[in-house]
């Protein structure tokens, strides 16, 4: 999946990192300095539909291919996250206890038409 | 949000960079909390000493907790009667709860002063709640006993299944040492063994479940 360049209308990854300072946050969270929170934006024609990106089969190949050339009855694609990845996070609850968890789902590192 | 969009990460107005940025922090604090099963950022009322917090951190091996597997905990003790002569203290853990109840392993690390006059019997109680009774003693539970015989560190063992904190989420553990059976010199010389202030302070280490319904166990069958 290709990150947003400015000129891409289509869906695309669009990255932004984000450090706990700008949130105020270094004072609980103790590691990592910031991570990625990225999300998917941009248009999902017809022919994209279901093209999870570069992980798109022969077979989703050619299926693009009939719809962009049949009239396909209109149902909306949305450009969602297709891969993500947890982020480790190491905090002071509010009794001051050191706390190591993994949280899933944290960080969008692939977007693709559904 | 788009307008009259079946997709609204389709269409919509794009967003000025400053108020893109905005709405990015925003949901960057929604996230993490949501992440954390937190309602607001925590007010850290006690934050550890730094050396204390600096010197645990180095016992949270990386990759100790499996990925998904759950959480690791280190609580550091608040010390009673910490001008006892010897290693006879009253630890107290403020414990979120009821995580205590989820864990499936515990250590309980202790740094002994070089006073340490040979071996030490060191026996570990879970105190219960204070009884109704007034002037009535907490009940206590033996949880371990291990044999001290050198100073420093010690990562002393203890059964999770014994560590039930109570609904406040406050742990008592009491600490009772003393010479080995049979062993009655060192009994006869009362001095200061426990180093409990500054980054010597006790802590205990907790491995716990997660705690959303349907993993750990369950994910097994």
């Amino acid at each position: 999946t290709p990150t947003c360049e400015p000129e891409t209308p289509l869906c695309c990854r669009r990255d932004h990192y984000v450090d706990f300072q700008e949130l105020g946050w270094r004072d609980w969270i103790l590691q990592p300095e910031g991570y990625q929170l990225n999300y998917c934006s941009g248009q999902c024609p017809p022919h994209l539909a279901g093209s999870p990106g570069i992980a798109a089969s022969f077979h989703s190949a050619v299926f693009s291919l009939l719809k962009a050339n049949n009239p396909w009855p209109a149902s909306s694609s949305c450009c969602v996250p297709t891969a993500r990845r947890p982020l480790s996070l190491l905090y002071l609850d509010h009794n001051g206890n050191v706390v190591k968890t993994d949280v899933p789902d944290m960080v969008v590192e692939a977007c693709g038409c559904s | 949000r788009g307008t009259g969009s079946v997709c609204p990460s389709c269409e919509g107005p794009t967003l000025a960079p400053h108020a893109e940025r905005a709405l990015v922090l925003e949901l960057a604090k929604r996230q993490i909390l949501e992440g954390l099963h937190l309602t607001s950022r925590p007010r850290i009322t006690r934050p550890p000493p730094q050396a204390a917090l600096t010197r645990a951190l180095r016992r949270l091996q990386p990759g100790s907790v499996a990925p998904g597997h759950g959480e690791e905990v280190i609580s550091f003790a608040t010390v009673t009667d910490a001008s006892s002569p010897t290693c006879s203290s009253a630890l107290t853990f403020h414990l979120a709860t009821p995580r205590s109840h989820h864990a499936y392993h515990a250590r309980l690390w202790l740094h002994m002063l070089p006073s340490l006059p040979g071996t030490l019997s060191l026996r570990i109680f879970r105190q219960g709640p204070r009884r109704r009774r007034p002037g009535s003693r907490r009940s206590r539970t033996l949880l371990a006993e291990h044999r001290m015989t050198t100073p420093g560190w010690h990562a002393l063992t203890l059964p999770s299944s014994g560590l039930r904190a109570e609904e406040s989420g406050v742990l008592r553990l009491q600490l009772n040492c003393g010479p080995l059976e049979g062993n009655g010199t060192v009994a006869g010389q009362p001095r200061r063994l426990l180093d409990t202030a500054g980054h010597q302070r006790p802590f205990l280490e907790l491995k716990i479940w997660a705690n959303e319904a349907g993993t750990g166990r369950a994910r097994r069958r």
